[in-house]
């Protein structure tokens, strides 16, 4: 099942409090990309995958749009549905999301709009090998 | 009388999607 919009949680609202695996506080909107590779690099057991948007769709659930991502060095192709409000972070970039609009509206967190190609911010279970 | 108001820290990890195929390859 999709994340539901109403659980979307307050971390995304501007001014949330951060905690980075450095220890460093930072607040949401201020979040660049080496907060996250750093981050990464020090906590054990995630790392940070590279997940470029191939395709958006509207969801067959209502209010929901369908994200398609090829996630890694392995191409892995993973799809997930959210609300269009939901933010990602690009490379680069910053916050994204399908409806800056909504996302103003509901976070106040000023977001770029999610497009093909984006590429994504993602974190997956560290290889063990 | 002024309450402590407590502020609620997000760890950074929690606002990135967890990505993992299902099936690994």
């Amino acid at each position: 099942p999709p994340i539901t919009s109403s659980h979307l949680p307050s971390h995304f609202m501007k001014g949330a409090i951060i905690q980075l695996a450095t220890g460093e506080l930072k607040r949401v909107e201020d979040l660049q990309t080496q907060d996250f590779v750093r981050s990464a690099e020090v906590s054990g057991g995630l790392k940070i995958d590279s997940s470029t948007v191939v395709d958006i769709q509207e969801s067959q659930w209502p209010g929901f749009v369908l994200l398609h991502f090829v996630v890694g060095e392995q191409q892995s192709k993973v799809s997930i549905e959210v609300p269009p409000e939901h933010p990602f972070f690009v490379y680069g970039q910053g916050w994204s999301s399908c409806s800056p609009g909504r996302t103003a509206q509901l976070f106040s967190l000023p977001c770029h709009r999610l497009q093909v190609g984006d590429v994504c911010i993602s974190i997956s279970l560290q290889s063990l090998n | 009388n002024v309450e402590p108001r407590s502020v609620a820290v997000f760890p950074w990890h929690s606002l990135v999607p967890f990505l993992a195929p299902s099936q690994p390859d």
